[in-house]
């Protein structure tokens, strides 16, 4: 087996259960349900921006548990994760395709599998744009056969960006930012050393995921305006923070 | 502003040990 620095194994260590997300999300989505049962039937979307509302729950309580953001103030640990929210949770789903999902469907944080076909069906342009990028990513990350503790580092780096602005404590980000790479470089080249370039696509990947995100942010604001997303969540406070 | 992020300060600044 590979050796695996020791800031990789922390990083695992701090990965959600997926098990308990797929649990809490399947709880509040019946508890939904059941509110919605006088009105109707919700429709797919509705239920969708549920699912990812729970999953920024657990991508808020993963941060504020974890190591090195423990460390900041509050302040600052708010102004990360407004910048990164949506990449942390387009890379959720990414990477759960990535891990464990089929060609063709789309694998949801509940366990349940969606039809691609069935999605572009009902989709916009702009969704069925967003969703083919996706696809493509996912592709991409399979073939550099990214694996879990990758994933896991790459979250952290996502997380402490120190491009973002006005943080009271840029320096410590930044340090934190250069161990993370130090630490992903470092079991790229042990677990794949033969694959010149691998570090460099990964982070190519990255990139791609911030525009993904973008695109995605820009698209949820426009349902959230047209009032198809639910409201008083934290997605919604996530939405405006940026704007 | 303040009020606009409540709910993201208040999961973030949440007593575990209450």
């Amino acid at each position: 087996a590979p050796r695996m620095p020791q800031l990789v194994k922390e990083f695992l260590r701090c990965d959600p259960d997926e098990l308990q997300l797929r649990t809490q999300t399947t709880t509040r989505l019946l508890q939904e349900h059941a509110r919605w049962e006088k009105h109707g039937e919700p429709s797919t979307f509705r239920l969708l921006c549920l699912m990812a509302d729970q999953t920024l729950f657990s991508i808020v309580e993963w941060a504020r548990t974890s190591i090195f953001f423990k460390q900041l103030k509050l302040n600052d640990q708010m102004k990360l994760l407004h910048s990164c929210w949506s990449e942390l949770l387009l890379l959720d789903i990414i990477s759960r395709q990535v891990l464990c999902g089929k060609e063709g469907s789309l694998l949801l944080v509940t366990g349940q599998e969606m039809g691609l076909s069935d999605i572009d069906s009902h989709a916009g342009l702009t969704l069925t744009s967003l969703v083919q990028r996706g696809q493509e990513l996912v592709e991409k990350l399979h073939i550099l056969k990214v694996d879990r503790q990758e994933f896991a580092c790459i979250k952290f780096l996502i997380l402490f960006n120190p491009d973002v602005t006005l943080l009271e404590d840029h320096q410590f980000v930044e340090s934190v930012q250069a161990q993370i790479e130090g630490a992903l470089l470092e079991y790229t080249l042990c677990t794949s050393s033969h694959l010149l370039g691998r570090f460099a696509h990964l982070l190519l990947c990255l990139s791609e995921l911030r525009s993904l995100s973008t695109l995605a942010e820009d698209y949820l604001y426009c349902k959230h305006l047209s009032g198809e997303v639910p409201c008083n969540n934290l997605l919604i406070e996530m939405l405006h923070a940026k704007r | 502003k303040k009020k606009d992020n409540a709910l993201l300060r208040y999961l973030l600044d949440k007593d575990d040990t209450v």
